[in-house]
């Protein structure tokens, strides 16, 4: 059974979809089957892999909207074990249209149940909001990897996040577990960085209670140092490894996949 | 009568706020007399003047939902020449509640009136989306300045972005002009940041017909390098020219402010 992961920070551009695609990359390489799903209206990841605006093809919009069609006729092969599910910008419908609709949290998580005997790892790419979409990829997940920036006007996010999440599991799903913060665009040599790393680290020590859904959740390491073939790569249609395998970005990305199948348990 | 500018960008992260402070501040130094003002409810912009979820004292919030409240109740002072408005989480509310209401685009416009003659410069730091408070940020401007980085995914956002000044500029507010796209986080000597510029400028260019609101945008010059120490300053309080005026951030935003002012034809 797969594990599920959310992809998830409110805060835009902090590398959500540059993460959800790496490591998903890495972990496919290192022999997971894996599934990449967009979940964004912005639908990056779905332009990282070269799919744009099809909307005559199915995809994550229409696990939402059409409940009849099966869940295996969006998926798109990426790279070998690599699968992924694009989005279109119609997606944004969902948050407006279906926000009020009964049962609608769950929607995504009823959907996956039907694949999740044919992969070993999946991601979801969430949008910078914690709208009707994040929740469902919140209520669809076992676990939340939360990308930021060590930066002082990123921290503020990280509360309220935790707050939905702590709402999430207390009602729709009780298994969520919080993993750890990804450290993304990390200029290391930085005395604010690690000043504001320290901070998160207390943040996560403050709220550590009993049966919170981020008591084991830490910093993952590596940090994913500023790599500017990183940003290059999606407009080939790339991820890290086929484009530039050598360089540190690659290497932190492959670091930081093994430290996550460590901390779920299927190194 | 001031000149109003909007500054925006749907995408998140790109460094809206960062620029809306120190350009805001650079022209306060150049003698301008300046007003910014928050209409995130994400409130980087009051967090970065020190002040925080002060849902007891009015701010942003305030002008859309208290029309007898006079706005100079919301305005408090940050520097010398240099006045802030702030806003508060609550302020998301605006984007739900209020949406549906007539005339709820131009409530900021009507409010702006008021004060307009007491300042030479106002600069509103807007939402990660293209909602309500963005929408009555366009109807209130004269100006829209872009911020945006060098990267490949960022530059689908654009064209949506030009839509909207469009549909503003048709319907509210004609006279509504794109003075242009700030480069922010600038990593001047990479080979991918000088192609975004090309296609960027090569944006502008392919819809430079006359009668839209960007026919005279351009990429403003210099680009804001990327400078751990714009990242620093917010959580001392700090604008970069009071943290550290001699660095390259300092500087660069002190000669984008001149940029824009010649722009304006307020040099
Ligand atoms: N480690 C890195 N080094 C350099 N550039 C990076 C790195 N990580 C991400 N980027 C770039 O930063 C920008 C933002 O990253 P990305 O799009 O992954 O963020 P996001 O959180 O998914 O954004 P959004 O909130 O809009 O979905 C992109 O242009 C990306 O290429
Ligand atoms: N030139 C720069 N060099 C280094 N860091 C920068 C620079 N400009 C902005 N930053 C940092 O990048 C992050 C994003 O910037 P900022 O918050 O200004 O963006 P924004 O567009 O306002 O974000 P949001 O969409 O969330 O409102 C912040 O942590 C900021 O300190
Ligand atoms: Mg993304
Ligand atoms: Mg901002």
């Amino acid at each position: 059974r797969a594990r599920i992961a959310a992809v998830l920070n409110q805060k835009g551009g902090v590398g959500k979809t540059t993460t959800t695609v790496n490591v998903g990359a890495a972990l496919a390489r290192s022999g997971l089957k894996t599934l990449l799903i967009d979940l964004d209206p912005q639908s990056n990841l779905s332009l990282h892999f070269g799919v744009e605006e099809e909307a005559d093809r199915p995809g994550a919009l229409q696990l939402f909207t059409d409940q009849a069609l099966a869940i295996s006729k969006t998926i798109r092969k990426a790279r070998e074990r690599l699968d992924f599910i694009p989005a279109t910008t119609e997606m944004a419908l969902v948050e407006g249209d279906f926000a009020a609709i009964e049962g609608m949290q769950t929607i995504l998580a009823r959907r996956l149940e039907a694949i999740r005997g044919k992969y070993d790892a999946i991601l979801i790419d969430c949008p910078p909001s914690l709208g009707v979409l994040s929740v469902n990829a919140l209520v669809a997940s076992d676990f939340v990897l939360v990308p930021m920036q060590a930066h002082y006007l990123a921290l503020r996010g990280l509360g309220k996040l935790l707050e939905t999440v702590l709402m999430v599991s207390q009602s729709l799903n009780p298994e969520l577990r919080v993993t750890g913060v990804i450290l993304c665009q990390h200029e290391s040599h930085s005395g604010h960085g690690k000043a504001v790393v320290a901070e998160i680290e207390q943040q996560f020590e403050t709220y550590r209670a009993e049966g919170v859904p981020w008591s084991e959740a830490r910093v993952l390491r590596p940090p994913i140092r500023r790599n500017i073939k990183l940003a290059e790569a999606p407009s080939f249609g790339q991820t890290i490894f086929d484009y530039a395998p050598e360089c540190a970005g690659a290497l932190d990305y492959q670091a930081l996949a093994e430290a996550i199948r460590l901390a779920w348990g299927t190194a």
